[in-house]
């Protein structure tokens, strides 16, 4: 664990609060891309099936637990308490277009061929495309709530946090993972039109609104 | 590198 890492980490729990944030305080999934936060689940389950039979660290067990837990609680608030503030026809991603090509993906790059390993590439794959429904979302509607903002740019800056850390994994370890760093960049890449957008007018005190 | 098939990272 590196302090990079460790940000990162903190990062990607801030964002899950500040969406749980927003939908409790305004009572409302506005602006939110159920697709994206139905991939995220996916992810997570993937990616943590390793739970039942590799312990790393209590740190690492329980954030693995609180991310399975938070996104499908993040659903049930989309589904089912605020389902009236759902508006499924402005998220019209298609997410086939992205479970199938990272299912090829994670068949050709894995560490190994086995149902866990192929799961586990298949989640790192899919959560460096997770967010893309929701800032397609974001382009078709041209604006966000500021507290959407905040939670995409936490979000962001979790992925962005990882690249100096495999940077100080690499030297201090000699510790490479290829597909991570690979989808990592890729992940991070998919933020930058919003992190201009977010540090050029949000953190300015303007609203979050693209050019027509 | 990852031969043991553990990912420490979340």
């Amino acid at each position: 664990m590196n302090i990079f890492r460790f940000l990162g980490d903190l990062s990607h729990l801030a964002s899950i609060f500040i969406l749980i944030h927003k939908i409790q305080t305004t009572r409302s999934c506005r602006g939110i891309s159920f697709k994206t936060q139905a991939v995220y689940v996916a992810v997570f389950v993937t990616r943590y099936l390793d739970l039942f039979t590799t312990f790393v660290s209590v740190y690492n067990t329980s954030m693995k637990i609180f991310f399975i837990a938070s996104s499908c609680y993040i659903l049930y608030l989309m589904k089912v308490r605020f389902r009236p503030t759902n508006d499924p026809s402005i998220d019209t991603f298609r997410v086939e277009y992205l479970v199938g090509p990272c299912a090829v993906l994670a068949l050709i790059f894995n560490y190994g061929y086995s149902v866990t390993e192929v799961l586990w590439s298949l989640s790192i794959f899919l959560e460096s495309v997770a967010i893309l429904p929701q800032l397609f979302m974001l382009q078709r509607t041209g604006e966000a709530e500021t507290i959407t903002t905040h939670y995409l740019a936490a979000l962001g800056a979790y992925r962005a946090l990882y690249i100096p850390n495999w940077i100080y994994r690499y030297f201090s370890e000699g510790y490479v993972d290829p597909i991570s760093v690979t989808a990592g960049l890729v992940q991070t890449g998919l933020y930058l039109d919003f992190f201009y957008v977010y540090f050029t007018k949000v953190l300015q005190g303007q609203k979050f609104e693209l050019p027509a | 590198d990852l031969d043991s098939g553990i990912h420490d990272e979340l």
